[in-house]
């Protein structure tokens, strides 16, 4: 899991998963 | 080609144009400026606090969560492996896990599993790391998941362990 | 040209938009419980002007976050203009009950799986109004879908302005092809008040309004992305603003619009789609007169069955 830092309340995360042969950095923002 | 590039178009000749015109918004309002800030990753959480203080907060967390965990060994103090219920409607922790309900005939697998581990960086600086470790069914039932292609194995959505560290995240980030 | 046009749709229907992806990319998604103010900010830190949303409560995909959406709240906030907190308060779960209040068309909800051939991807995406499509899978152990990626009009046309050697064969000037959008072109003046250029937009299900002198000479556009600015600043409250003025809000790289002439022919265009980053074409005579557009959607449909 890979996270950068909260600012304005909201929580970012990603995970880079394998999709067939690519590689997709899933990134999701959140509010805290 | 006469493909071109209509001057007046231009943000800079826009403006000219506007100020010769005598608009007073025209040297009030200032174009946006958006700031490209390169989002900074880190690998997990970091945490400056005291390791076995860390390890009670992140117990504390899944507790209030609803989550539940194997008896860590004494060889290991510093990894969790957790296990929580996650259903379509919300994604709550299961307080059962072990009941064999055997009513749910839950072909899809509803308990994920996560490993939470400590990692030393240096004096005083401690990462928390989050791992997606596969899906499990209450049911008991074996996952099928044995005959699937090594692409189809791949194609996982991240997003539910992605909600998931964000709910950890909030309720460590609140209790904290 | 139909030489040209067979190639380009082998081509299409030889790949599929999995092969489009790149090896290695990032896709931005939101939670539905963001606010919508926070995820204007995300959009425009990040470049892009659409997002994915994700409902956790449901573990399923909610339908794109568009510019049409922005369009949305600044129509909404003008017809309830003691709301003006609805931006900072609204989170992008809301939008679906704002676009009823306010008798917006709903949200696409198109969608195609990524290994399907991009000639259907094509096909599907004009039935769209946001000009993209998101690619979804399903977790093959979880059934869980994953939005794998957005395909969009633009980068389906640079992809195959980059790849497809015979978009040169394309020699016919446009003016031949009747892809031109020319009857009831809807324009507007430097002092039209943004608001009526924005329910234009709306209307008539526009993504642009070309803006033209008094003698219908094309002096600039307004396009549906300059709302993101528009809300950014926080000057929509502002009734009375010309769309003139709103322009100032645009960012200093932008880099212009593009026009060109009934007789270019696709084969200029595609280069020109292949070089830079442009959305659409407008036509006009030697004066810069207006005459017609040019959407990357005309282009995209004469590609896919023209001629």
């Amino acid at each position: 899991l890979a996270t950068s830092s909260i600012k304005h309340n909201t929580l970012c995360v990603a995970s880079i998963v394998r999709y067939k042969s690519k590689y997709v950095t899933q990134i999701l923002y959140a509010p805290l | 080609s006469t493909i071109s590039i209509l001057p007046t178009s231009l943000p800079q000749i826009h403006r000219a144009n506007m100020l010769a015109q005598g608009l007073p918004a025209a040297s009030k309002i200032s174009s946006l400026v958006t700031k490209k800030s390169k989002t900074k990753w880190h690998f997990g959480i970091r945490s400056r606090s005291y390791p076995l203080d860390v390890m009670g907060e992140i117990y504390i967390a899944l507790k209030n969560l609803g989550a539940e965990w194997a008896r860590p060994s004494e060889q290991d103090l510093w990894t969790i492996r957790v296990r929580w219920k996650y259903n379509m409607n919300t994604p709550d922790f299961d307080q059962n896990a072990n009941s064999n309900n055997s009513n749910t005939t839950t072909t899809i697998p509803d308990l994920m599993k996560m490993v939470i581990q400590l990692f030393q960086i240096e004096a005083n600086n401690y990462l928390v790391d989050f791992k997606f470790d596969g899906w499990e069914s209450s049911t008991g039932k074996p996952i099928n998941n044995l005959n699937m292609s090594e692409d189809e194995m791949c194609t996982f959505s991240a997003y539910p362990f992605l909600h998931l560290s964000t709910r950890l995240i909030m309720e460590l980030a609140v209790n904290s | 040209q139909n030489v040209g046009l067979a190639a380009i749709r082998r081509m299409l229907g030889s790949k599929t938009s999995y092969d489009m992806l790149p090896v290695s990319f990032k896709l931005v998604v939101f939670d539905t419980t963001l606010s919508v103010k926070r995820a204007l900010n995300l959009l425009l830190q990040h470049n892009i002007v659409s997002a994915p949303l994700w409902d956790a409560k449901t573990s399923k995909f909610a339908g794109l976050l568009t510019t049409g959406d922005f369009i949305n709240i600044i129509k909404y906030y003008f017809s309830n203009p003691d709301r003006l907190e609805i931006v900072d308060t609204m989170t992008l779960g809301g939008l679906e009950e704002l676009e009823r209040t306010i008798g917006a068309p709903s949200m696409d909800t198109i969608s195609i799986h990524p290994s399907k051939p991009l000639f259907d991807a094509c096909l599907k995406m004009l039935e769209s109004r946001s000009g993209r499509i998101p690619l979804i899978d399903q977790d093959e152990g979880t059934n869980r879908e994953i939005v794998v990626s957005v395909l969009t009009q633009y980068r389906i046309l640079k992809f195959i302005a980059l790849n497809c050697r015979e978009t040169h064969l394309l020699q016919i000037p446009i003016s031949e092809l009747g892809i031109i959008s020319t009857d009831n072109i809807h324009s507007c003046q430097m002092t039209t008040p943004v608001i009526d250029v924005i329910d234009c937009l709306t209307q008539e299900k526009l993504s642009s309004i070309p803006i033209v002198d008094e003698n219908g000479v094309l002096i600039n556009v307004y396009e549906a992305v300059d709302v993101l600015g528009l809300i950014k600043g926080g000057i929509y409250n502002d009734l009375s603003l010309s769309v003139g003025e709103t322009l100032l809000r645009r960012s200093e790289n932008f880099e212009g619009v593009c026009t060109c002439t009934p007789n270019d022919k696709l084969s200029n265009i595609m280069n020109t789609v292949r070089r830079a980053s442009v959305h659409r074409f407008f036509v006009v005579d030697d004066n810069y007169k207006l005459l017609g557009v040019l959407s990357l959607s005309d282009i995209l449909k004469y590609l896919l069955l023209g001629g």
